[in-house]
């Protein structure tokens, strides 16, 4: 049985799809079988992946309304042991779809159900808010990962989040725990991001990730070429702190 | 009648917040009488002046449900021009609650059109998401301020915005259009912020305001200190920016 992971924070910018997209090749290229879910309507985890969003026909918009197995959805990337499962423009309309719809927050768990034993992990990429569709991700996932930047508005947000996953733990899905808070975007030479990041480190301890993202523009660059960081430029730091992640995860598991 | 903008993009992390606040504050220090309204659950643009979110008691959320006038939720600022109507967590339930209520697309607009006189320009911060709350705001506002990052994932989801912002024209708000498209975050020594900025401008031309916001790390440290850039650092190459900006705005109008 493969392990869930949400990839979820409801503020924006903060490096989920990045995360998502390089952990999960991370994963791939140390063999283990990997489904990246992109639940976001805005589809960046299948562009950062090379995957056109308009040739995208059947998506996880057509698993969650039943309308679609996601073994129909799912489709192969550049690497060997990664899947795709890719979001698309439908997906906007689905929060509102699902309102009033029966289990509307247990449709992905459903989905997923039949592929879990196919994938040692399934990474899901979440949108930036605390909608059915996260909530669906949170109810799927045996873990989540909180990407925070080390700026200012990070830790404003986060007892928000936490609170969700609680609520979500008592009622929906009693097995989630956090996996692990993720430093991301950190800059080495500015004093806010050495304060923030002491800050979590002292809030939050243990649950924060040994392994530490640093700001690093070759992961954005990788992303306009349609490339997880590892196959545009191995040897970055960007591409370093995904494998230590990815060795981090997997020592747990 | 003073002209209403609201500032948008469901991609996370562009900006927003940070414009909201540092425009708002640039507005008001040319004596413009200026409100400032937060419809982000999140609550980020009351933090970054300085508001404390557990003080909130009455939030624009009670003048959306018409539990109060918007009159008793705006309050003042460090800024004598500058007033506030802050979010709070009640906003997160507001987008499934409205979804049956009726008229839930032009609740803020009934809220705001109590007060619009007593300013010269109200600036709405959005959620990052095309939800009800931004739904809410374009169908409020007289046009719309589109911060983009100057990196990859930034063009990627425009289309959908600016179709949006299309269908509310059509059914909602006839004389809404693009203030402009603002770059900000730009990085004088990084390749992909000149490529992206140059796509940009090549793309929609005069839509794309003269004035460039730099990443300036002055814009996250301001935020951690509750103060507007321009009375954390005004000779700050981001306070300039929004200085710019304002002067480009208060010429147009
Ligand atoms: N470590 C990093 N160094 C430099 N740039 C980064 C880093 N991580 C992410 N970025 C860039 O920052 C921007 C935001 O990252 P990303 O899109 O992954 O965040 P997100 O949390 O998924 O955003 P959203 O809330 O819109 O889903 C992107 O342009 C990305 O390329
Ligand atoms: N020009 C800039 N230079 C450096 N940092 C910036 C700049 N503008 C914003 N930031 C920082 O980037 C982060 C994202 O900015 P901000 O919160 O304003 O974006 P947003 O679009 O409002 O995000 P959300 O989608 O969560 O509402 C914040 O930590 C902010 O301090
Ligand atoms: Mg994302
Ligand atoms: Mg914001």
């Amino acid at each position: 049985m493969g392990r869930i992971i949400a990839v979820a924070n409801q503020k924006g910018g903060v490096g989920k799809t990045t995360t998502a997209i390089n952990l999960a090749a991370s994963l791939a290229v140390a063999e283990k079988k990997t489904l990246l879910v992109d639940i976001d309507p805005q589809a960046n985890a299948g562009s950062g992946l090379g995957c056109k969003k308009n040739e995208i026909r059947e998506s996880v918009y057509h698993a969650l309304i039943g309308e679609k197995d996601i073994k129909d959805v799912i489709r192969r990337t550049e690497l060997k042991y990664l899947d795709l499962a890719p979001s698309n423009i439908d997906l906007t309309g689905a929060e509102i779809e699902l309102v009033s719809a029966i289990s509307r927050e247990t449709r992905l768990r459903e989905a997923i159900a039949s592929i879990s034993d196919d994938y040692d992990y399934i990474i899901i990429d979440c949108p930036p808010s605390l909608g059915l569709l996260t909530v669906n991700s949170l109810t799927s996932a045996d873990s989540v990962i909180v990407p925070m930047q080390c700026e200012y508005f990070a830790m404003e947000g986060l007892s928000h989040l936490l609170n969700t996953v609680n609520l979500i733990k008592k009622s929906l899905n009693p097995s989630i725990k956090i996996e692990g808070i993720l430093l991301t975007m950190f800059d080495q030479r500015n004093r806010l991001s050495h304060q923030v990041a002491e800050d979590i480190r002292a809030h939050f301890k243990e649950q924060v990730f040994e392994s530490v993202i640093p700001r690093n523009v070759k992961l954005s660059e990788c992303t306009s070429f349609g490339k997880p960081i590892l196959l545009y430029d191995i040897k970055s730091r960007g591409a370093v702190g995904y494998l230590d992640l990815a060795q981090e995860l997997m020592a747990r598991h």
